[in-house]
């Protein structure tokens, strides 16, 4: 079973279209293994990356050197998974 | 498993197995207005069944409801399960759905993606896309790209590892194929509204063209009236509009293709969170995220209703 260990999710928010066109690039790079939850759709409007942990630190410098601000919506993605697993098993029981 | 879809528990999130119990036991308790279909059969050759509410008679015009069509967005198949229980409730007792019933059937589908689904339970809770295997390197294809409408153009990716990507050609899944064999055996589907999650969205055609549907003036205002009844219930606050104009292009999408068959009233519903969970939202919100969504249905199912095409 995949885990999510240190996996977070970012919430970036583009407010200027060249912001918005550096998001959409990130989805072309592979090699960080990104997980768009909400794609780039607008100006103003949330995209919420998965960002597992190896990746956590080159993309936050990234966004940070070009000046995007991100906000962390969640803060370890194992952590929510395996609430949810133990709600399940307390249903069934 | 419970003895009865009373006992069932709704606000809980339940694997492949117990959905598959619910929907015989709901079935066994109302067979006077429920049956099971099975419409075909995945790539790993699980059952699609389809729920048929119907007061009787033959082929009437239709309502079709889907849930779970990418496997990791679990608030849509729990709500399918919440909307079936909804539907023998009320079926009588509710004038509207009453009224409904009285001229249409609804069909709905709960897993719409069944290996997906499994998947999620069992080796990665992120997976969204089918289990299908196209390419050697990368498994599973977006079925909500496979669509034969705009398929493989901007908007779709045609990289298999992709998220979204679109599959080798149009209907290559069988979890497609077969909604797509269903409906133009059926002939007499109206209304077409699959869900997913999470945005928060009411959204109708098209996402393939920037070209407006020609009755967009008449989805724009059911959206209008759909998300006012959503939001009533606990102020979920929604956006509504044609697919590329409130997100993004999106090519071989369902609901394009489906309005190109002819379903007028096809929309894509996109469901909460309100809380910042994204797909991994608490089961606590089960209930009220398929509550609200219930309220947006019925004004859609009631106009289908009272405006026979």
């Amino acid at each position: 079973t995949e885990t999510f260990v240190g996996h977070q999710v970012l919430r970036v928010v583009p407010t200027t279209d060249e912001e918005l066109q550096k998001v959409q690039e990130l989805q072309d790079l592979e090699n960080l293994q990104l997980d768009f939850w909400v794609a780039p759709h607008g100006l103003g409007k949330p995209v919420d990356i998965r960002v597992p942990f190896a990746s956590l630190q080159p993309l936050k410098v990234h966004l940070e050197s070009n000046g995007i601000s991100y906000s962390i919506m969640i803060e370890d993605v194992q952590t929510l998974v395996d609430h949810e697993k133990m709600e399940m098993l307390r249903g069934r029981r | 498993l419970p003895l009865s879809t009373d006992a069932f528990d709704y606000s809980t999130y339940h694997n492949l197995d117990e959905i598959n119990a619910f929907i015989d036991l709901l079935v066994a308790e109302n067979s006077n207005l429920v049956s099971k279909l099975e419409i075909g059969r995945s790539t790993e050759n699980r059952p699609l069944y389809v729920l048929k509410f119907s007061k009787g008679g033959t082929n009437r015009p239709a309502i079709w409801i889907d849930t779970g069509i990418h496997s990791r967005e679990w608030v849509t198949q729990a709500s399918g399960v919440w909307f079936a229980k909804k539907i023998v409730q009320d079926h009588e007792n509710n004038e509207g759905l009453a009224s409904i019933l009285d001229k249409m059937d609804i069909f709905l589908e709960i897993v719409t993606n069944p290996d997906g689904f499994v998947f999620t339970h069992t080796q990665n809770r992120m997976w969204r896309k089918t289990r299908s295997k196209h390419s050697s390197i990368c498994v599973g294809v977006d079925p909500n790209r496979n669509w034969d409408a705009g398929f493989g153009a901007s908007g779709a990716s045609s990289n298999p590892c992709s998220e979204t990507y679109h599959g080798p050609y149009p209907n290559s899944e069988p979890e497609v194929k077969a909604i797509v064999d269903f409906v133009k055996s059926h002939g007499n589907i109206k209304a077409f509204i699959s869900i997913h999650s999470y945005s928060q969205l009411l959204l109708y055609p098209y996402g393939y063209t920037t070209t407006p549907v020609p009755d967009q003036k008449e989805l724009h205002e059911i959206s209008e009236r759909a998300v006012a009844a959503l939001t009533s219930l606990y102020g979920t606050k929604y956006e509504y509009g044609s697919i590329i104009t409130t997100i993004y292009k999106a090519s071989g999408a369902t609901v394009d293709w489906t309005y190109d068959q002819g379903i007028k009233y096809s929309f894509t519903f996109e469901l909460r969170d309100t809380g910042r969970y994204g797909f991994l939202l608490p089961a606590k919100q089960i209930i009220p995220t398929a509550e609200e969504t219930w309220e947006a249905l019925m004004v859609i199912m009631q106009h289908a209703a009272d405006h026979p095409y």
